[in-house]
């Protein structure tokens, strides 16, 4: 007799941690760091805070001993938002619990990075972690010691302390030990700080190991983009259980009004045509419509000519993925290109790309390409081979642009910031094959091949032109 | 105010179903016919019934209508062991359900990838799917017509039906319509069935698809693998989430007992031998030991010498590789190794590597290999660039062996059969780089080399002496 069971999302992930970035001592702690950095940074951008962060890295092993993988303590301190009191222990201590399942452009989307990286911990060391955190203009700041109870997907707090809050502190320390490979990791964990830092130029950054390293990230502007606004979901592409869904939140709504209401980009007017369309009365409760009606209604949204996404939900990089790629490399050419508002199953996306060439850029060795990765501002260090963004590049016939991109000296970036990034792997590593990021990442990197490739026939013209 | 929430197992896959092998309407395809046929090998593979399969594709689009996308209807119909009826409903319609989370060789480990594929129809085509099925010698066959609840996560019937079982047929048929791009997929799904077909010679495959192509693949023998038995966890690399987990299933035991009962390759003297280096008495009842003698115990078996584990749990494919690769390329050479069991996080596995070379195999293109993956018999035929087996061969120095992987007619064939395999992705596209693996295929791959160097010297000296 088969033994059927559920399993809870806690043990779920419990038992297939490699799915989410934890599959070897080296990357696992490259991949704490990740969650914990991009926590805090979401956390600082929630209301516009300038971004202080401090990583501390310790060795929790006996002195002398040179293992592989080794006990470690991290600690990481911001000055966030923190979390309420009542919430900070599901925060941490419940699979797929969280703040963004909203529709605007943060860092965190799955609910789970967090808890991954104290899960990772705990299962390690059997040692609980630590959250201490404070709101903004609260009296208490609030320290929890705790564990996850993986069966039931739910926190379990070992010590609870209120302290006075005298200096109005606000924001979260994690600090908890795992096992580690930090030797291995080291390396990718400093690009990833240091990618970070060229696009997120109103962060400060600390970041101090055992090993005698202290890097300090200084806080380049002390202005920061606008605040990202939650926003509608934008009408092409969304399917139809999204649209059922929306439909039991307001059944009673006349169903030219459920539209203007629960979609951007569509005013009384549009409704008024899309209705037309469908053959259905503009009066008719939506939560009354037959089944074939809403077929009929899904079926012209989908080829409806909608106007393009409003951008207000999106924080794209702009002008400073130039300024960082100078710093980084100064090359003798940029092109740089931000493309309008596009939408994928009805989440707004922005695509910015910039080719550079020069300068101290390396030429790329055994067949590689120099691409860098971004999405909603976190840099993708790993497994650039299966991004999308690697496929375009290699799709395009550069012979038509007179480049080769294998032996010169030119270098890719990529940003794509959405409401949903189409992360291919809960580890964030690379970005799924999605037909409409695809087709805009073509046009923007085309545009500025177009702009190198006029470039380099204008040196090569002036360099025949001196030798004459 | 920042809005908490937590969102069901189902909620977070639909909002997240790139993450699960469903990043477009060509990989959908794919993914969607990968899911059903594992389910129906495992059905069959459960009691050692000789698997006959047959799967259906047809067009559900008007005459004519030539999109890229389309309404496509599936059936996958086997003679499996079918699903009791009380857990038919919740085996399609509740997400991380299923009858694979025990220890035991099986395709399935998730207990999602049917619930995605039924999922997909759902929210593209809002049509119900439809699972018939009879479990062995039963009077009834049981007809349902389904819809997921994916904010509940549970299953919605919309009909239901009890037909009597005159043929006493048992088995499981899926029907269900999604839209999906079929031309782009087609190529890699007959792959998928081809190289199916060739390591589980006692499946026999009917595929009939809306484009005139009729496939059959016939049985080769009649006789099957022995059943994988289910079996204890191996203690080398048990994490202590899990020790505490099985403590508590027993504790009242003495804790020699419990290490006896829970872990393989521990008999009562190994159990006392570890005991002793932990200095804890062998009659403590286990839910007793303090929280530091815990500790102690699982460093002590950390580091302990156990014996390789078990492998009766476990389904290589042994001499069949060969056939199959000589049926597949008839080379002029094939080295073929399989390892003794080894474990990672205590979970026992084998691998299995060989090394062809000549024949119909052709000589890479594009610095690429020619390397064909399985994993618990799937064949794996996407994303190998960061698969470990693909890590492993690209590490290795082939001057060693003088042999030049990419410019002469070489195949590399890896398969690894496990309790767990430890997938990358929820898509099961490609394997993590756990470091066990990793070593156990270098190990295996470098033997073939070592006979393939040896053949190619030989070979060459041959034909030496023949020009002398
Ligand atoms: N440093 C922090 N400051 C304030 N709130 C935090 C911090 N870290 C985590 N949180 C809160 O805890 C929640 C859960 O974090 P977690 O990293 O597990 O998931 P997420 O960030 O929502 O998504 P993802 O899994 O993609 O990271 C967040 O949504 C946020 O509300
Ligand atoms: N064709 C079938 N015959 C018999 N049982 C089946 C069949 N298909 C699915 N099942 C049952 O339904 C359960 C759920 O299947 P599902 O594919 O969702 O998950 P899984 O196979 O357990 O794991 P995975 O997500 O890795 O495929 C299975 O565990 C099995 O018990
Ligand atoms: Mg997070
Ligand atoms: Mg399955």
């Amino acid at each position: 007799m088969l033994k059927f069971e559920e399993i809870s999302p806690s043990d779920f992930f419990y038992r297939n941690k490699e799915i989410a970035g934890f599959e070897n001592p080296t990357k696992t702690c490259y991949t704490i760091v990740r969650e914990l950095v991009e926590n805090s940074l979401d956390s600082c951008e929630a209301r516009r805070i300038l971004p202080e962060i401090n990583i501390y890295v310790k060795n929790m092993e006996e002195m002398g001993e040179e293992k592989e993988e080794q006990k470690i303590n991290i600690r990481v301190e911001d000055n966030g938002i923190g979390i309420p009191s009542d919430k900070a222990p599901f925060a941490f201590g419940k699979i797929l619990y969280g703040s963004k399942f909203v529709l605007k452009q943060h860092r965190g989307i799955f609910g789970l990075g967090g808890k991954m990286a104290v899960l990772y911990g705990q299962i390690t060391t059997n040692m609980p972690f630590k959250v201490i955190t404070a709101t903004m203009d609260t009296k208490y700041i609030h320290y929890y010691e705790m564990f996850i109870d993986i069966v039931k997907n739910q926190p379990k707090i070992v010590r609870y302390e209120k302290i006075l809050n005298k200096e109005m502190w606000h924001g979260l320390i994690i600090d908890f030990n795992f096992m580690g490979n930090y030797k291995g990791a080291k390396k990718k964990i400093i690009e990833y700080l240091f990618q970070t830092a060229i696009i997120v130029p109103y962060m400060q950054l600390l970041y101090v190991d055992f090993e005698g390293t202290s890097l300090f990230f200084e806080r380049k502007v002390s202005s920061m983009p606008p605040e990202a606004k939650e926003i509608l979901l934008h009408p092409k592409g969304v399917d139809l259980e999204m649209f059922k869904r929306l439909i039991k939140l307001d059944s009673h709504l006349p169903v030219s009004k459920f539209l203007c209401k629960r979609f951007q980009k569509i005013g009384i007017k549009t409704a008024n045509d899309i209705l037309n369309l469908a053959g259905i009365s503009s009066n008719i409760k939506v939560g009354r419509l037959k089944d074939e009606e809403l077929q009929k209604l899904y079926s012209v949204m989908k080829s409806y000519p909608f106007k393009r996404p409003d951008a207000k939900a999106l924080s794209p990089i702009g002008e400073y993925m130039k300024i960082g790629i100078d710093a980084m490399f100064k090359p003798e050419f940029i092109s740089f290109d931000q493309r309008e508002p596009s939408s994928y199953e009805g989440h707004p996306f922005i695509v910015e790309t910039a080719v550079a060439y020069g300068g101290r850029i390396p030429i790329p060795q055994n067949n590689e390409i120099n691409l860098y990765r971004f999405a909603n501002k976190i840099p993708l260090i790993y497994d650039s081979y299966n991004d999308v963004s690697m496929k375009v590049i290699k799709d395009i016939n550069w012979n038509a642009y007179k480049i080769n991109i294998y032996q010169e000296p030119i270098a890719f970036f990529v940003h794509i910031c959405s409401t949903k990034i189409p992360y291919k792997t809960l580890g964030k590593e690379y970005i799924a094959n999605q037909p409409e990021i695809y087709k805009e990442i073509e046009l923007s990197i085309r545009r500025n091949a177009r702009n190198l490739s006029a470039y380099l026939n204008k040196k090569k013209f002036m360099e025949y032109q001196k030798v004459r």
